[in-house]
């Protein structure tokens, strides 16, 4: 499904560059759960914004279900993050100043889906990450764990084929995180929905069939996740 | 140093009232370092709000140095919040226009540092958390951890005398997260600072001298963490 060659990401801050993703080759096949684990500042949040269609790479390739996505429209890529991606970022990103219900719309809304069916769907994948009763809460009215909930729900609500989530269980106690990694899981294995997950926790990596280790911007190692 | 008594917090959403803490009773002694844990919405962010004296309670008596908080004016708690407490919160709270090093700086500018002093004593803050090179660098420009690692480091550079820290190391892979915490238990055995922080892990909760435990608005047990 994934591929990329030699990818490469390097930031302008003034004059200074930072090469934060320094040539990455890696292959995710369809129906694949990978994690990905490394270092603060190694460059894994980086690595999703390539994969999730949000940024460009300076150089190399990335090709999504064997398209080239540097050659895709604006409209193309819209298109495949609307409707083939389901994003849970590092830090939300919820609208401040719309509800829960609303937030968990937004891609639907893109769908073209009608406002009662929206709704319906909306109201079913909040309360599925255990919120029920926060529907009409704006993200200030919310706990760190309930947003992030939140966030996941919107990335799923949407059925998306692939899953991106950046640290989606950083805020939450072990049992929302459990309960959590339990609906990926069974997404993955059940709709063989393809899952890239950046963790920094061991037991959550455990979730995945590979683990992959950034270091300083390249892949470092990748282990296979055995049944123990 | 901070004694609570019946705190209680009730927040409303429209018409819908949320018993977010329903009477909370601790004692924390001056020099202690205690850990709160707790399942997602337990009340824990809602109680740091309170002890920092960002937020009023809805009833129940919150004195800090035997001082009544209720009974102090805005400008006395201005004071208290800015030069005796560091706060750490669950989404960091960064100003996103500012750099790394104008965000630490923040804290000293109320106490009425000078400039020069201001920067140097940033710029080591900003070092002792593995920062250098970043100083420059708006919230967008940096990592989830390094962002919250920012965070960190404005909370301690005024040499506060209680540290209040929501989940500090959230986003932070075990070996920052070490660091961390490492440079929170010197800051406690060697200068007797007051260290309340939020965390989901054990093994975080293991640098503390006790574990107090949220359950649905209120402590539901109390536990002393022993040598091994
Ligand atoms: N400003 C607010 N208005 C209304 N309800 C709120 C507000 N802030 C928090 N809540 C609610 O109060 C409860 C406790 O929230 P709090 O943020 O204290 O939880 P928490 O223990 O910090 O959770 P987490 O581990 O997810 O960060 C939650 O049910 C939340 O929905
Ligand atoms: N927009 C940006 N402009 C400049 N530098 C950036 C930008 N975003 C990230 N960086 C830098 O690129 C490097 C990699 O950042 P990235 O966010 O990918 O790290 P990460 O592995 O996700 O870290 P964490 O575990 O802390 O979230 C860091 O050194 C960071 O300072
Ligand atoms: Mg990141
Ligand atoms: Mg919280």
């Amino acid at each position: 499904l994934l591929q990329v060659e030699k990818l490469s990401k390097t930031y302008l801050v003034g004059d200074i560059k930072i090469p934060a993703l320094r040539g990455v080759n890696l292959d995710i096949a369809r129906g694949e759960f990978a994690a990905i684990m490394g270092a603060s500042g190694s460059g894994k949040s980086t690595f999703m914004n390539l994969l999730g269609c949000l940024d460009r790479p300076t150089s190399g390739k990335y090709l999504l279900s064997g398209r080239d996505v540097s050659s895709l429209s604006k409209s193309e890529l819209a298109e495949i993050r609307n409707r083939q991606i389901g994003f849970v970022f590092q830090q939300f990103n919820l609208l401040p100043r719309t509800t829960a219900l609303e937030n968990v719309e937004l891609p639907l809304q893109y769908a073209g889906m009608r406002s009662k069916e929206r709704a319906k769907k909306a109201g079913q994948q909040l309360a599925a990450v255990g919120l029920s009763g926060r529907e009409h809460h704006v993200p200030s009215q919310l706990s760190g764990g309930q947003q992030q909930r939140v966030a996941i729900a919107r990335a799923l609500v949407n059925d998306p084929s692939l899953i991106l989530a950046d640290e989606p269980s950083g805020n939450l106690d072990s049992r929302s995180s459990l309960e959590i990694m339990e609906i990926l899981q069974k997404l993955n294995r059940e709709r063989h929905i393809t899952i890239v997950l950046v963790t920094h926790e061991t037991d959550i990596s455990q979730f995945a069939d590979r683990i992959v280790y950034f270091k300083d911007g390249r892949i470092s190692q990748i282990s296979s996740v055995t049944e123990p």
